[in-house]
C-alpha cells in the first residue's frame, strides 16, 4: 500500500520506478504516470501527474528533482511530496483545494542515468552519463544545459568538468523532454520548482545575471513567508532570495529557462544541510527535512494561487 | 562495503581564503590535486570568503592539509571518515537491501 513503502530511506531508481507504477495503477483518481522520452541509456523518463481528474482547464505546478545525481534528498522530497499529497487530499483543506484546482507534475528523477550510477558506482557523481566519442569524459551538467545565456558564467566548456554545458543547448535528451514538455504546456504551467542540496536556501531568478525579475513582490514575498513556515517546523534556516546573490551567477540553469520561457513563479530549493553532511544526509533526516519542506512548497502555492496575477 | 570501500580514507574539508591571493592559491592546488568540489559547484567561483568544500584521496588530503598548514589558510575537515559517512546515510535495512 502507499503508506507501506518505506519514504524514510533512499531508493534505487528501479524502486523509484516502480512505486510510480504502483501510484498509477492504485490512485487512478489523483494519478496519472506516464514518460515523455528516454533517457541517453534508455532508461524511461517518468512524470507523475497529481490532481482530481477534471475535464476542466486547470493551472499546473512543475516539480522535478535529481538534476544532479548525488543530490538524493531531492528525490526523496519528491517521493514525500506525492505521498502526503495523497495521503491529506481528504483531511488537509488546503491540500484539497491545491489537488482541485491545480494539477502537479512530478518528476521524482530527472537524471535517471545519473542517479542510477551514483547508486551503483560513483555516488557523488553529479552530470548526465551521455557520452561523446569525441571526449574521454562522459556526462554534462544538467543544470548547465537550458538554452538561457548557454555557457555563459558559471559553466565549463570542458567536458571533464562537472560543470558542462554540454556540446549545445538541450544535449542532453532528459533535458530535451523536460524542456518540451514545458514548453508544450506552459500556458498551463504557473510555477516551476526544482530541487537540489545541499546550501539550505530557495532561490528564485535570475541565476544568469544580477537584475530584478519584473514580477519581484510577488516572488520575493512567496520566498520570505515559505522559508518563514519551513522554520516553523524544526527550527531550520533558510536564506532566499535571486540566485545570483544569494549564491552565485550561473548560466544555462533550468529555473532560468523556465522564467524566460513564460513560467512566472520560478524556483530553486537548495535543501539539507549546510555542510555537515553535504550530500550524505542520513535517512533519519529525511522525515524533518521533507515535513519542513512540504510546508514551504505548500505556502508557495497556495500564496501563488490567491494572491499573485 | 559500501561501493567496495572505494571512499576509505578520502576527507571532507571546508576552506575559507582570507584574500583574493589564498583563493587563487587555492585554486591551484584544487586542480592539481583533481579534487571533487562539493560546494560551490564551479572553482571560479572561489574567491576571498567562499565557503568551498572539497572532497580529496587521502593521498591529496595529505598534500592538501600539509598545503594548508604551511599557507595558513582557514580550513575545517567536515568530514573525516567519508567512507563511514557513506555507509552511515543508510540505516542496516537500506545497507541490507543493497547489498
Amino acid at each position: 500500500s502507499l503508506s507501506e513503502y518505506n519514504y524514510e530511506v533512499y531508493h534505487s531508481l528501479e524502486d523509484i520506478q516502480s512505486w510510480m507504477h504502483y501510484l498509477n495503477q492504485t490512485q487512478p483518481s489523483l494519478v496519472q504516470v506516464f514518460s515523455i522520452g528516454r533517457s541517453f541509456e534508455g532508461r524511461p523518463l517518468l512524470i507523475i501527474q497529481l490532481g482530481r481528474k477534471s475535464q476542466v482547464y486547470k493551472r499546473a505546478v512543475w516539480i522535478d528533482c535529481g538534476i544532479h545525481a548525488r543530490e538524493w534528498i531531492g528525490p526523496a522530497f519528491c517521493q514525500w511530496f506525492v505521498k502526503e499529497a495523497i495521503l491529506t487530499y481528504k483531511t488537509d483543506p488546503a491540500m484539497r483545494k491545491m489537488l482541485n484546482h491545480l494539477y502537479f507534475y512530478i518528476m521524482p528523477v530527472l537524471n535517471v542515468d545519473g542517479y542510477h550510477f551514483s547508486w551503483t558506482h560513483d555516488r557523488f557523481w553529479r552530470k548526465t552519463r551521455s557520452r561523446n566519442s569525441k571526449f574521454r569524459c562522459r556526462g554534462v551538467d544538467a543544470n548547465r544545459n537550458w538554452k538561457v545565456k548557454w555557457c555563459d558564467e558559471g559553466a565549463s566548456a570542458d567536458p571533464c568538468d562537472d560543470t558542462y554545458c554540454g556540446p549545445f543547448p538541450e544535449s542532453e535528451p532528459e533535458v530535451k523532454a523536460v524542456a518540451n514538455f514545458l514548453r508544450k504546456h506552459r500556458k498551463r504551467i504557473r510555477a516551476y520548482l526544482s530541487f537540489h542540496a545541499y546550501a539550505q536556501m530557495l532561490l528564485y531568478p535570475y541565476s544568469y545575471k544580477h537584475a530584478t525579475i519584473p514580477n519581484f513582490s510577488c516572488v520575493e514575498f512567496a520566498a520570505h513567508k515559505a522559508v518563514k513556515a519551513l522554520r516553523s517546523v524544526h527550527g531550520i534556516r533558510y536564506r532566499h532570495g535571486p540566485a545570483s546573490q544569494t549564491l552565485y551567477v550561473s548560466s544555462g540553469n533550468s529555473m532560468d529557462w523556465a522564467y524566460k520561457n513564460g513560467i512566472p513563479y520560478s524556483f530553486a530549493f537548495e535543501l539539507r544541510d549546510t555542510g555537515y553532511f553535504g550530500f550524505l544526509l542520513p535517512e533519519m533526516l529525511i522525515k524533518p527535512t521533507c515535513t519542513e519542506t512540504m510546508l514551504a512548497v505548500k505556502n508557495i502555492t497556495m500564496h501563488l494561487l490567491k494572491n499573485c496575477p | 562495503h559500501s561501493y567496495d570501500n572505494r571512499y576509505a580514507g578520502h576527507k571532507v574539508i571546508r576552506l575559507i581564503p582570507k584574500s583574493e591571493e589564498e583563493a587563487l592559491a587555492l585554486k591551484s592546488v584544487s586542480h592539481q590535486l583533481k579534487v571533487d568540489l562539493w560546494q560551490p559547484s564551479s572553482i571560479s567561483y572561489v574567491s576571498e570568503g567562499t565557503i568551498t568544500d572539497v572532497r580529496v584521496t587521502q593521498n591529496a588530503s595529505r598534500t592538501l592539509l600539509a598545503f594548508l598548514q604551511k599557507t595558513n589558510i582557514q580550513y575545517k575537515v567536515l568530514i573525516e571518515d567519508l567512507q563511514k559517512a557513506v555507509e552511515n546515510e543508510n540505516s542496516v535495512h537500506t545497507q541490507r537491501n543493497r547489498r
